[in-house]
């Protein structure tokens, strides 16, 4: 079973001004971070059991922290995957989402299963690629979108050659 | 022509083709057009003067000198457009880099900045922002939020509850910034919405700026006991700042919209698919 009261618990510990303002010492700044971090996982579980309940499917729900350098195991290795986007804004949004996926082409559906214009872009000094699709999601609640990789093709490099600009 | 152009329905930004920084900023749908040249620099954290001995530290700010330095003055482009989305990559050195980007739709530059391990083997303190400078006449005002409610007017060396003598030119305008700082000459506002608290500032007409990072060597003797100085090689840190670019009279309610979006952002859960059909009963 889930639990949030961990995570509460550390953001209760953390209005503290010194984990606001940063003007700790580094190790109080550390058990800050552990204490949150602590605090994410029995949230992770409670969120999964609600997204179970509501989406009426049991899934193994995985929660990619470093999505914002590009690096999710799930994505990156399988040539399926589902993804939950949850809007916790009360309007409906458009969100593009960017995942981090191996170098296919993906079909990616949307929870009606009609397919969504996406695209690889290749990410410039570096060897990884995101894959990227624009997601509708309503007011207070999810939507499901499911990925699929098309076999046999390989994403095009949308890279217009580097610029060297004149050093001055 | 060698300019570098990103655009969509509602934005186009120009880069300089020699220095690959950006240099213009276009609302299409509201015709509007400003120079904006955005760069990070770095103030050189005090280690004490002749006028005071307090150090750059944790609880204070305080450069040596009132100019910034530039942390490179040209970027490494690369260019990339597919249908959902355009970007410029820019390199600006070991620790500096930052990519444009626009999404169709979007009404906003999102400018996704990486800074660090700020190196500090010269033995200076570093204190990093991202400048943004433009023609428009501000007149000394600029105008920074309060945890993302009210908006307060600032004036570039001025105290509306006491007679200021400013003695510190840079840190004594620095004010923070919880969710968006913006200017305007009272047609055009520039506004920078930011998904963190910053320290930002208006040092000079037609400016803003944000700290993004910082390493400092000394202690600023306020009680911490230690510099602000990450072990080992140091943090590096990624976050993204939005620039829109309106009329004055309507600009208001495109920050506000965009700023909800930018705090309340979704959140992606991934999972295999295929799993067992579930009910509570």
């Amino acid at each position: 079973s889930g639990d949030s009261a961990p995570l509460n618990e550390a953001m209760a510990v953390l209005q503290h001004h010194d984990a606001v303002s940063g003007t700790s010492r580094q190790h109080v700044a550390n058990d800050y971070a552990r204490q949150l971090a602590e605090g994410w996982g029995p949230c992770e579980v409670l969120l999964s059991n609600a997204l179970a309940r509501l989406s009426g499917s049991k899934e193994d729900f995985m929660f990619c922290r470093k999505l914002n350098i590009s690096v999710c195991p799930l994505t990156q290795t399988s040539e399926s995957f589902q993804v939950t986007i949850y809007n916790p804004l009360g309007r409906k949004v458009d969100w593009m989402v960017r995942l981090p996926v191996s170098k296919h082409v993906f079909l990616v559906r949307d929870p009606s299963g009609t397919v969504v214009p996406s695209d690889v872009v290749m990410i410039p000094s570096s060897d990884s690629q995101e894959l990227l699709f624009s997601a509708s999601v309503p007011a207070l609640g999810f939507s499901i979108y499911s990925v699929t990789q098309v076999p046999g093709q390989s994403p095009q490099a949308h890279i217009h050659h580097p610029r060297s600009q004149k050093p001055w | 022509s060698r300019v570098l152009v990103i655009q969509n329905e509602y934005i186009r930004a120009r880069f300089d083709p020699d220095s690959g920084l950006l240099m213009e900023l276009e609302n299409l749908d509201q015709n509007l057009r400003l120079p904006v040249r955005q760069a990070f620099y770095w103030y050189n954290a005090s280690t004490g003067n002749s006028l005071s001995s307090q150090v750059s530290g944790a609880y204070i700010f305080r450069p040596n000198r009132q100019q910034p330095l530039l942390v490179s003055h040209w970027a490494q482009t690369h260019l990339v457009k597919t249908a959902l989305v355009q970007e410029v990559h820019q390199n600006f050195s070991a620790w500096c880099s930052q990519v444009v980007r626009l999404y169709p739709g979007q009404r906003h530059l999102e400018l996704e900045w990486t800074v660090g391990p700020i190196p500090v083997g010269d033995g200076w303190g570093k204190e990093v922002i991202s400048r943004f400078d433009t023609v428009l006449e501000t007149d000394g005002l600029f105008y920074t939020d309060s945890n993302g409610r009210e908006i307060l007017e600032r004036r570039r060396d001025y105290r509306l509850t006491w007679k200021l003598n400013q003695t510190e030119p840079v840190a004594g305008n620095y004010y923070p910034v919880n969710s968006r700082i913006y200017i305007t000459d009272g047609n055009m506002q520039l506004t920078v919405l930011t998904d963190r608290s910053q320290g930002g500032s208006s040092l000079s007409d037609g400016s803003l700026e944000l700290m993004v990072h910082r390493r400092l060597l000394r202690d600023d003797a306020r009680g911490v006991g230690e510099p602000l100085l990450e072990e080992g090689s140091g943090l590096w840190v990624r976050g993204r700042h939005l620039v829109l670019l309106e009329k004055a009279r309507n600009a208001a309610a495109g920050h506000r919209l965009q700023a909800e979006k930018e705090v309340l952002a979704p959140q992606v859960v991934l999972a295999r698919g295929g799993g067992a059909p579930y009910r509570l009963e």
